[in-house]
């Protein structure tokens, strides 16, 4: 033995790529398979049923991508990028890293890319202030976040068209049910700022326009929801004394409009019974080289939001040409709420490569976590006790942030959070 | 990674005859989009105006 191991020539060899796929694929294969035998075993017993992989249809590409374990690769790409670069590679690998992926440089806040510890960290830089401005328009609607614009354009019958005719159901991106009342409050603090903020919304009923004073700088309605005032005309025309009961008024307002709407059609139709309205979307496509972080487009309010624990297939334009409803597919944060004309929601959609969605103001949120499973299944469960169908997703209510706005208000322009590798 | 928004604008409106010199123009008013398919945007720029 001791001969056969130091004589004997060891020669390594690279697997070929296709026959690593193959044996991941059956290996998959084998493993649902074990899955849907457990699955037949328990039925009718009190367990409840398990989220069911939805199996897309497509060309052989998205077939076989669609037995790989997706969101196991994701979690260990994740994994590989959290470890640390040795000190003098990390300004050739990231300069590497740039000149692939179109990273500008002289943008990055930190000049010094030696602080960036891992690609995880300079993926998620920040950039330097004003390289970003805010286009000047208080009317307009930005750019969440640097990328490509993929589609855009008007809702008809509550469907989305994707990309070359493929469409999908709003219902099925955002949820076929209205948001619960009864969702579970998320902790949407983020630290002192609003801790403040939540402390001085006793402040609100009685100061009427102003809703918070933070570092002494005083928050008013009229900032928040920048543009036309429904019924007291524009900010600028708002009366600086603290006479007028604003804040009740267009809080009511809100409350009509959403009221009077429950009976009638979807829970995502407009709402407004005022200003003609109808329902937009927007996609905005991050590539690799792009800055990850993502910001509110207008002062809104969100006030709830669902979690969908989908699966992580890449989002790049080949596959949004070529799987129907990717985006209903893959995991996802829906963020519900209102701005001044209605209905605004906001839905960063994970990757293979950026499985994890942060939050900035919901620090209960994981997404592409192992626990997201155990969340999902405990979710189900409640459902299931209360006699009601499972959604798919586990919902969570801002509504704790405000007790007047009933959410987390945003600025214009103001980061949300961010996509993280892995 | 994607970024899907859907909300809720008002609609343009379109000229009655009256308003419109005699014949039906372009909606006037509502949400107006400043963008292009496959365009590149940055954080911060208009993608339309209200």
């Amino acid at each position: 033995l001791n001969s056969a191991l130091k004589n004997t020539k060891i020669e390594w060899k690279p697997i070929p790529i296709a026959l690593g796929v193959t044996f991941l694929g059956a290996f998959q294969l084998y493993r649902i398979q074990r899955r849907e035998k457990h699955i037949q075993s328990n039925e009718g017993a009190d367990i409840p049923r398990k989220r069911e992989r939805i199996r897309p249809s497509g060309p052989w590409t998205v077939q076989v991508m669609s037995t790989l374990p997706l969101k196991a690769l994701s979690r260990l790409w994740g994994r590989f990028n959290e470890l640390t670069i040795p000190y003098y590679l990390r300004v050739p690998g990231f300069k590497l890293y740039a000149f692939i992926f179109g990273v500008n440089l002289s943008e990055v806040a930190e000049p010094d890319l030696h602080t960036y510890p891992n690609l995880a960290a300079f993926f998620y830089r920040t950039l330097k202030p004003g390289v970003r401005p805010l286009d000047p328009n208080p009317h307009a609607i930005l750019s969440p976040a640097d990328g490509k614009v993929i589609q855009f354009g008007h809702i008809e019958n509550g469907e989305v068209e994707q990309v070359k005719g493929v469409t999908y159901s709003l219902d099925a991106l955002l949820g076929s049910e209205r948001p619960s009342q009864n969702a579970p409050i998320a902790d949407a603090r983020i630290g002192a700022k609003h801790e403040h903020m939540k402390v001085d919304h006793e402040d609100i009923l009685r100061t009427d326009q102003e809703f918070a004073k933070v570092n002494g700088i005083t928050y008013t309605l009229p900032n928040l929801f920048s543009g036309p005032w429904p019924k007291h005309g524009t900010p600028s025309e708002m009366p600086s004394d603290q006479s007028m009961p604003a804040a009740p008024s267009i809080e009511s307002e809100v409350r009509a409009d959403l009221e009077g709407s429950e009976a009638a059609g979807p829970w995502w139709a407009p709402t407004s019974a005022k200003t003609p309205t109808g329902l937009y979307f927007c996609v905005i496509y991050l590539a690799p080289g792009d800055y990850h972080r993502f910001h509110s487009p207008v002062s809104w309010v969100v006030e709830s939001r669902r979690h969908f624990a989908g699966e992580l297939y890449s989002v790049s334009p080949y596959l949004q040409r070529t799987l129907p409803g990717l985006f209903t597919l893959n995991e996802r944060v829906v963020l519900l709420g209102r701005w001044r004309w209605g209905f605004f929601s906001y839905t960063p959609v994970g990757a293979t490569n950026v499985g994890s969605i942060k939050i900035n103001f919901d620090r209960e949120l994981r997404t592409n976590s192992l626990t997201t499973d155990t969340a999902a299944d405990r979710a189900a469960h409640e459902a299931a006790k209360r006699g009601e169908p499972y959604s798919g997703f586990a919902e969570a209510s801002y509504v704790n942030a405000s007790r007047v706005l009933r959410g987390h208000a945003l600025g214009r322009g103001e980061e949300m959070g961010g996509f993280q590798l892995g | 990674s994607t970024i899907v928004l859907v909300f809720e604008a008002p609609k343009g409106r379109r000229p009655t005859m009256d308003e419109g010199e005699g014949h039906e123009g372009e909606p006037e008013g509502g949400l107006r989009w400043t963008i292009t398919e496959g365009q590149k945007v940055k954080v911060g720029e208009a993608l339309a105006v209200v």
